[in-house]
């Protein structure tokens, strides 16, 4: 799976997902990367998000919408909200998973709960950062 | 006065170790993600609209085999590939996606060629298929978005599940 979000200079947010699924998926399985609002969700003002891992449970969780709601209804900043998905609610179902996400200020994040997640951002002065690993 | 513009990526989280793969495939992956930031950043860079940084960072990705999107997808367990994606705009919470398609080059593209038509947010299957054609996207068979690690990975996860009837795959089977 592969995803990304951005925010332009007039302040809207984007967000996009595309998956192969899952080796060894059953014919017609769905996942949630086509799911608006689970796997990409964006929302001006609030985030953006796409999603990576098991899209069973991203889909449960409405995750995308869910991390803006936490953002937007009680407050939660956008780490918060993404590391209570990613280290909470997805770990507590012991399932493997990542994202990444942007608030309307430019903060991004790429969170994940597994040895490693292909990652890329740009920091406010433009530099180019990606990882793998913990690097 | 113009605000401040970011963008971050992914290509999948999962239980790759260093040594999985060859120095050569990490700089292969390591370069592709650069060109995948590379390419939102100077859309949004130059006033241009997040929408379209997006869907320019994820093409380059579903393009680059190194990742499960595109060519270089997972296979499903009848052999073949199925690909979704979706994207969506904050801005208007307009959206489009697709699921299970087979022969639409970029699925990222299909999804922002939905959102652009603005009447429907998913098609799916066959019928996704078709409607990428109408609306001019680049189709290919099936067998392009194949890569020998993909083919090598599903008949290792088949021998597995032969050899041990109650074998559940791991994440790492699964996801890479």
């Amino acid at each position: 799976t592969v995803g990304a979000v951005a925010l332009d200079r007039a302040g809207h947010l984007a967000a996009a997902t595309s998956t192969g699924g899952f080796n060894n998926k059953p014919a017609a399985r769905v996942s949630d990367s086509s799911v608006i609002g689970a796997g990409t969700y964006a929302r001006d003002g609030v985030c953006a998000v796409s999603c990576t891992g098991r899209g069973e449970f991203f889909i449960r969780l409405v995750a995308g919408h869910e991390i803006a709601s936490r953002m937007d209804y009680r407050g939660q900043s956008l780490k918060e909200a993404t590391d209570g998905v990613i280290f909470g609610d997805m770990k507590r179902w012991d399932v493997g998973a990542g994202l990444c996400a942007i608030d309307a200020n430019g903060n991004a994040v790429v969170p994940y709960n597994t040895i490693g997640m292909y990652r890329g951002f740009v920091t406010p002065q433009g530099g180019l950062h990606v990882g793998v690993h913990d690097d | 006065m113009a605000g401040p513009v970011g963008v971050a990526i992914h290509g999948g989280c999962g239980a790759l170790r260093r040594e999985d793969l060859t120095g050569a495939e990490w700089a292969a992956a390591r370069e592709a993600l650069r060109r995948s930031l590379r390419a939102a950043w100077d859309i949004v860079g130059r006033g241009g609209s997040s929408l379209d940084a997006v869907e320019a960072a994820v093409t380059v990705m579903e393009d680059s085999p190194a990742f499960n999107a595109g060519h270089g997808a997972a296979l499903n367990a009848d052999g073949f590939h199925e690909l979704d994606a979706s994207i969506m705009d904050g801005a208007t919470l307009r959206a489009g996606g697709v699921s299970c398609v087979r022969r639409i080059r970029n699925p990222v593209r299909a999804a922002r060629a939905i959102l652009d038509e603005g009447e429907w947010v998913n098609f799916a299957g066959e019928g996704a298929d078709a409607w990428a054609e109408r609306a001019g996207l680049a189709m290919v068979p099936n067998a392009y978005f194949t890569t020998q690690r993909r083919v090598d990975a599903l008949r290792t996860l088949k021998e597995l599940e032969a050899q041990h009837a109650s074998h559940r795959a791991s994440e790492g089977e699964k996801h890479g």
